[in-house]
């Protein structure tokens, strides 16, 4: 899902 | 969001406060290598670069926000700020850390997840960060004795990347697929060159003696 693509973390 | 990434993001955050109440308070920057707070200044200028693009959370813009603002800032202040230049051990703090920036931005091209413009800045400040310190740590070593606060400062900066260790071991287990081995391994190895450090600052603590740094 899109939480994989982006780089969710600091 | 998990309370090993939290409290992660906190001693970060703790870290760049302690280096700022170190400069503004002392007006003083000896024992900090510039060099390092210009690398740190890259790693998040290159990680950031979807500032304005991608939207995560408050929480999110605003650390990064603060995190970009901070060290420009610190940077800023070593190099114009007439009092704090001053105190810089510009003849100490003679590590070449143009050529770990090229060596991180090679090591970009060649191992990323997607080869685009923003993932391939997003690896090359994943890099940089895990070797960013080796300046400030050389410097350490060369000065001898370390002030609390630069002690302090270089501690939390250790501690915050350990605990996304934690973090990334935690989502590992909890999220199907959770792959960011990128993350993963360069935090390990950026926590890896803090060893030497955390056993002096823990046997200086413990001997509640000043931190030596074996020269």
């Amino acid at each position: 899902d899109s939480d994989d693509e982006q780089h969710d973390e600091l | 969001m998990n309370i090993f990434r939290f409290a992660g993001d906190m001693t970060h955050l703790i870290s760049v406060l302690v280096l700022l109440l170190k400069i503004y308070a002392t007006k003083s920057c000896s024992g900090i290598s510039l060099k390092t707070q210009e690398l740190y200044a890259l790693v998040f200028l290159a990680r950031y670069l979807d500032l304005f693009t991608d939207f995560i959370s408050v929480y999110n813009t605003v650390m990064k926000i603060v995190f970009i603002m901070s060290s420009l800032s610190i940077v800023w202040c070593m190099r114009m700020h007439p009092m704090v230049r001053r105190s810089y051990d510009k003849e100490l703090d003679t590590f070449r850390h143009y050529f770990l920036i090229a060596g991180c931005l090679l090591g970009a091209l060649l191992v990323h997840e997607k080869f685009t413009f923003q993932e391939i800045f997003w690896a090359f400040s994943l890099y940089l960060e895990a070797v960013a310190i080796l300046p400030q740590l050389v410097l350490l070593q060369r000065s001898g004795n370390v002030d609390n606060l630069t002690g302090q400062y270089v501690f939390f900066l250790g501690a915050y990347r350990a605990l996304y260790i934690l973090n990334w071991i935690y989502r590992y287990f909890t999220e199907k697929h959770f792959g960011r081995w990128i993350s993963c391994i360069s935090g390990l190895v950026q926590t890896a060159l803090y060893g030497d450090f955390f056993y002096y600052y823990f046997i200086s603590w413990k001997n509640n003696a000043k931190l030596q740094l074996p020269a």
